[in-house]
């Protein structure tokens, strides 16, 4: 289940629509400090179902691109990731389809809204297709940055905790 | 449950044992159970560089203590191994022949994992199939640039 | 007393507006008290990068926030300037154009302070007009060796 | 008051008996990953007055040479600071002194001995000579491996003792 492209609109610093191609299996991002690579992590963990109090904001509004020195806020972020399903990894009633698009939007009153491969769906459809394949927001397929610090820093008892979220 | 806090503590504990001696070029890493109740025990991590005494991983350097917490990121991925894997800057405080080891296992696992990594160091950049630049030219907005190697190498953390 | 922390408060607010722009190219940083009373409010940083908008030190870039924490360690050091300054590996995170800034004011601060700064950055190495170089040709014992710039940055961090 | 030269001996790693020199304003100390760069701020800290428990330690003896895969352990640890005074910054009955050698030496049994130029004093006294110079072992003359981001996730409450300690 290789990820082929991220498409980005709305979404923190990425106002514009944006595509990443992704056609390899060791792909770097690069920039300076502060560019927007690390909102890249936000927005595929995000898309996965995780809630911005663990992508550095308070609230969900905190995604949607809240303006710049030269641009207005906007009214709604959009995440789409597709995924190359041809080794068939994928769960759920999805799991026979060679791509799959798995979209999430949220817009100004915080409601978000769930689509797979164009058509509209529950945020736990989401949550089914990426079950049994190591994926999801909590998962370690994802390594945000301080992470490495807090594993360094971990007391056993919040150790133990790491280990027991692995499982 | 007791039965299934023993089965991950060992997988885990199993794959780090294999993951420290290939980012430090040797040495042994493991974890260790702080407390006797297997329902609330606390979990140490001892490691010993090459021709270095085995001590907790609070009295290591700044990266060693990085390097063993990446050994540690890679065995707690294999326990579900997902088809890709994200790392953000997880490099940052490693010298060149850490780098360079750590650059090596990630080659090795991307047979059957994708990885996408997130840099300022030279070395890793030069090891990526393909370079994804980000720029800021407009401030506060994000695109996407193309890159080449030495072209961001230059602009790297170097 | 109420007194002597509106003094250092205001102290500091003030030299981190000055040392935050000369780290940033521009921008602006300041304190906030996160409560009403004096003897025990919180304190909160507030900055804003050129061409950003403001917001808490959390929500900004991984080397955003390290630039800051350095903007206000040097805001803490001028309370009770001492004769000289050590500082462990604070470049990590940085990238070129971020790094440059910091040397120019470390080299300016330096005139008056004494700089003892330990990096893997190539770019550092440069500013420094001497460099002590530390191995470890036998395991777990430390010595000094010379250095010259050039074959320090090709082992360093890049 | 600079800081002229470091003497270490059985100190952490640098079980020999080393001397930097530091010549000028700008000195820079490189390596590979553990090869004792910290350890050096570590020493600093030391002779200055830290306890062992914030130099990375749990007890007195954690600082003295532990043994490597081919060396036994020693019996002591010793770091003196020497400093050049001609700008009579140091404070007490030093302060008259161009040149101050700090002493701190500690063996096996966790006692630990101070000098000033030669001479047996009390710790007071090496904390005395440091009164308003804003060093110490815990001034933000020492920044070390750790406390950019200790800064950088403090929350307001903690931020506030930071500042606090700063005074
Ligand atoms: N909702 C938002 N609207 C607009 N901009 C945002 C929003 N949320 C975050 N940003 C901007 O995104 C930037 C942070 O981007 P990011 O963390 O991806 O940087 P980075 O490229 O990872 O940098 P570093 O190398 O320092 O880690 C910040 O400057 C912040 O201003
Ligand atoms: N009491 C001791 N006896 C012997 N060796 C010790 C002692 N205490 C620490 N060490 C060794 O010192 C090393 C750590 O050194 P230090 O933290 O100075 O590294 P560093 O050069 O700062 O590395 P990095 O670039 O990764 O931060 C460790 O490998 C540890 O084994
Ligand atoms: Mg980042
Ligand atoms: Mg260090």
């Amino acid at each position: 289940m290789r990820l082929r492209r991220i498409k980005l609109a709305g979404f923190k610093s990425f106002v514009d629509p944006t595509t990443l191609h992704l056609p390899s299996a060791m792909v770097g991002i690069v920039g300076p400090n502060g560019c927007g690579k690390s909102n890249i992590i936000d927005a595929v963990r995000w898309v996965m179902g995780e809630n911005s109090r663990h992508l550095r904001g308070d609230s969900m509004e905190d995604v949607i691109f809240n303006g710049s020195a030269g641009r207005k806020p906007v009214g709604q972020a959009s995440i789409e990731l597709v995924f190359d399903n041809s080794d068939g990894r994928a769960g759920g009633q999805f799991a026979r389809f060679n791509e799959i698009a798995v979209r999430r939007v949220v817009a100004r009153d915080g409601q978000s809204k769930y689509y797979l491969n164009g058509s509209r769906c529950r945020r736990r459809d989401v949550v089914d297709l990426f079950l049994g394949t190591g994926l999801g927001p909590r998962s370690y397929a994802i390594i945000e940055q301080g992470m490495i610090s807090r594993l360094v820093e971990a007391r056993p008892e919040e150790l133990r905790v790491y280990l027991e979220e692995a499982a | 449950t007791r039965q299934r806090f023993r089965e991950t503590f060992d997988k885990v504990n199993e794959r780090l044992q294999q993951t420290f001696p290939r980012l430090f070029g040797g040495g042994h890493a493991h974890l260790q159970m702080t407390g006797d109740d297997l329902l609330d025990t606390g979990v140490a991590i001892l490691a010993r560089p090459p021709g270095k005494r085995l001590s907790t991983i609070h009295l290591m350097s700044g990266g060693e203590k990085a390097l063993t917490a990446v050994a540690l990121v890679f065995a707690f991925f294999e326990l579900n191994p997902a088809p890709f894997c994200m790392l953000d800057e997880v490099d940052a405080p490693l010298d060149e022949a850490n780098v360079g080891r750590f650059c090596e296992l990630v080659r090795e696992m991307s047979e059957r994992v994708q990885f996408i990594f997130i840099t300022h160091n030279k070395t890793t950049m030069e090891f990526a199939d393909h370079l994804l630049g980000v720029t800021m030219h407009e401030p506060g907005v994000s695109r996407l640039v193309a890159v080449d190697v030495e072209e961001a190498a230059r602009m790297a953390n170097a």
